[in-house]
Formats: C-alpha cells, sequence, structure tokens
C-alpha cells in the first residue's frame, strides 16, 4: 500500500512548498500514475530490440534485469525477448550471491547483462533493496555479478 | 545556476537530518506549449562530485518517478504510514550515485503542459526528445553534472523510455563536437521490450507459474495472435477469464503478495 502514502505526502501543500512543486496551480491533485496519459498514449514502438542491436554497436554498458515474482513485465518474457537478439555468450549461466543466499541468475552476453532477482516483484528495489543494490553495484563498477 | 540555488530543498517536512544535498524543480522542455517537467536530484552521500549522475525513470507510461522510484525503490528516503513523515532508506541507491528523478513526460505528476491537448497525444517519440531537451539544459542548470559518467535506470514502460532516450543522446553527441552528455551505459527492470515476445513470455510465466489452468493456457495459446495489432474477442475473452477467475486476488506484480486493500 506504499503507493497510498505518496498520495497523500504530495499532495501536502507545505510539501509541495518545500519542493518547488506545482508553483502554476495545477488543476488536478498530483498523482502517482496518470489515467489521461495512459489512455490515450498514441506512438508506441513494437519492439525495443533493433534500438537495443544499436546501442550494443554504440558501445553502451547494458543491463537487464528482472524481480522473477512479477507476472505483469515477467522473467520469461524478457528472456524470450533478449534471446532474439542472439548475443554471443560471454560469461555462461551461473547464480549470483549477496549477504550468503543466492540473489538471482544472470549470464553475460557480448554487449548485454541479463539477471534475474529472486523473490522480487515488479518495483525490485522496493522487495529486495539489499540485491538491487549489489545490482546497481555490479552494474556502475562494470563488473560481472558476485559469483559467492 | 541562479536557478539551481532557487531549487535547493533545505529539508523536506518530516525529514531526518541528511548530509547529502537536494534540489527539485522545473525545466521547461517546450516554451510554445508551455510543457515543462518536474525533477528531483538526490545528490550522493559522499563526495558527489565524484560520483556518477544516474536518471531514473519510471514507466506506465504516465507513471511518476518520484511517486515509486523515489519513493519506495532506490531513493533515500521512505514515506511513513499516515504521510507524516520521511525515514531513510538503508539500501538507497545514492550511496553510489547522484540521483535523477524525473517525472515524464508533461501530465505526470508535477510535470505539466499549459496546453491540454498535449495530454491527449504523448507517446514515445515526443516523450524522448522532451527528456533530451530536458537533460540539455538541465546541465546548463547544474554544469558541475557537464561530461560527468552518466546512467540511465528504469523499469517496466521506461523499458521504452530509457533506450529510446538513450538513441537520441548516441544521435545527439555524433552530430555535436564535445558532446556534454556522458552517456555510459542503462540499466532496466521488468522492461517492456517486444510486444510479441513479451507476450508469449508473459502467458508462459502464468502456466509454469502455476497462476492459471491448463485448460485456459491452451485457450489462449488457440485464441490470441500475439502479432496482430488488435486482440480478437476470443482471446479478450481467455485473458479476462484467466485475470479474474484463476488469478485471485494476488498482486499482479508481486504473485506472493496479497492486494493491497
Amino acid at each position: 500500500c506504499t503507493e497510498s502514502y505518496a498520495e497523500k505526502y504530495y499532495n501536502r501543500k507545505d510539501v509541495q512548498k518545500a519542493m518547488h512543486a506545482n508553483t502554476t496551480g495545477i488543476p488536478y491533485k498530483w498523482t502517482a500514475c496518470s489515467d489521461v496519459l495512459i489512455k490515450n498514449w498514441k506512438d508506441s514502438e513494437n519492439s525495443m530490440l533493433p534500438t537495443y542491436k544499436y546501442l550494443i554497436a554504440a558501445g553502451l554498458r547494458i543491463w537487464v534485469f528482472s524481480g522473477d515474482t512479477d507476472s505483469v513485465v515477467p522473467v520469461t518474457a524478457t528472456r524470450f525477448s533478449l534471446n532474439h537478439l542472439n548475443l554471443p555468450i560471454k560469461t555462461r549461466w551461473y547464480p549470483w550471491y549477496t549477504g550468503g543466499q543466492v540473489g538471482g541468475w544472470t549470464e553475460v552476453y557480448k554487449g548485454l547483462t541479463f539477471a534475474t532477482v529472486r523473490g522480487a516483484g515488479h518495483e525490485v528495489p522496493l522487495f529486495q533493496p539489499k540485491r538491487a543494490f549489489t545490482l546497481f553495484q555490479s552494474f556502475l563498477g562494470g563488473k560481472e555479478l558476485p559469483k559467492s | 545556476v541562479k536557478q539551481k540555488e532557487l531549487d535547493r530543498i533545505w529539508a523536506l517536512p518530516g525529514q531526518p537530518k541528511v548530509g547529502f544535498s537536494q534540489f527539485s524543480g522545473y525545466v521547461t522542455v517546450n516554451e510554445k506549449h508551455g510543457r515543462a517537467l518536474f525533477y528531483w536530484l538526490t545528490e550522493a552521500t559522499s563526495f558527489p562530485e565524484k560520483k556518477p549522475l544516474v536518471l531514473w525513470l519510471n514507466g506506465g507510461p504516465g507513471c511518476s518517478s518520484v511517486a515509486y522510484g523515489a519513493s519506495e525503490e532506490i531513493g533515500p528516503f521512505r514515506i511513513n504510514k499516515t504521510a507524516s513523515s520521511l525515514y531513510l532508506n538503508k539500501y538507497s541507491w545514492n550511496r553510489e550515485a547522484n540521483l535523477l528523478f524525473l517525472e515524464s513526460p508533461a501530465g505526470v505528476g508535477f510535470s505539466y503542459t499549459n496546453t491540454s491537448s498535449d495530454l491527449k497525444d504523448s507517446g514515445d517519440k515526443r516523450t524522448a526528445q522532451d527528456a533530451l531537451i530536458f537533460l540539455l539544459r538541465w546541465m546548463s542548470r547544474f554544469p558541475e553534472y557537464k561530461y560527468r559518467e552518466f546512467y540511465i535506470a528504469g523499469e517496466s514502460y521506461a523499458g521504452h523510455y530509457v533506450p529510446q532516450l538513450a538513441k537520441k543522446i548516441v544521435e545527439y553527441n555524433k552530430a555535436h563536437s564535445n558532446p556534454i552528455i556522458n552517456l555510459k551505459g542503462f540499466i532496466v527492470g521488468n522492461a517492456v521490450t517486444d510486444n510479441y515476445y513479451d507476450s508469449i513470455g508473459t502467458v508462459t510465466f502464468w502456466w509454469t507459474h502455476a497462476i492459471i489452468s491448463d485448460q485456459t493456457y491452451k485457450s489462449i495459446l488457440k485464441n490470441c495472435n500475439f502479432s496482430a495489432e488488435k486482440a480478437s474477442s476470443a482471446c479478450d475473452d481467455a485473458v479476462y477469464y484467466a485475470m479474474n477467475h484463476e488469478f485471485g486476488d494476488i498482486d499482479q506484480y508481486s504473485i506472493y503478495t496479497p492486494t493491497c486493500t
């Protein structure tokens, strides 16, 4: 229910003042998700795979992760999509660890790293903050996820 | 840079004392339509001048990075149950980086447009374009972040926003000498990637995780053509049955968590 806490907090006048927010008197309450936008969304690309190919060629560091208890954009959806990039494998599938526990599994491809996060839903850092932080540290450091 | 100081947050209501700086405010991305995007910067807890800049985008489309990314995922604060105070997130990503949360596109959260028709025709293209303009203008306000190691992070429909913005930046950098946005990479979670393969993978997950019956699984595979622009009514019926008669009262975003009552 954490979302409802935000709905309260960011509609407080003193919070908006402290954040220099809503300075033009927006004619609707602050809300976590805009129904108007999602209902009227126009152009949406069918696939991001061509863009991934372009950005891999541009030499960017690309990590994709999946919380494995999400059923909205689940781990099998992402794996099935990434599979169609046909990237050569650099480091084969292995479990990664944090705090002496399996944090998930990972595989490193040429141009992209994929990792699952065990026990995490759609908002991975909400459900598994420590595992998400380890993932972020490895990504920033350009290192493979810990093998123990 | 004067505007930067006007954007400084001295302390949020109910916030514990912290050692890092934070700023928030608006950057206009389209004068003609009056579109302005709201950002919130929480700098790194130590040596912010040495740490990378990470832009976080939530998805939706239409959802707020302040509501999710900042307030319940990677940001330094969590909101308490009565929304009367904030407490610290032990695993905040601002231990390692300067975090920039952006409410995008206009119409999300505190970001606004003075042209109400904008709310009816947002899409991937304009969102990416406005986000690039935001970054270029934001870096004029915070020149210390020009040329700094820069990453983009996000989740869900930001599986579109993040690579699309990355591509805009790569193209912009190719067209300008000595480009100020030093994009090194991006990281996305539970990201919308490919409509066809995502759909097949999603139904597979529902079946392999015993959320739907064999009968429903077969019915969805039989009636749904995932490469079609629009789902058939038979497909809609099969998925509707799954969600309303087999999923049960779960939080689909975290299947072992009961729904929030």
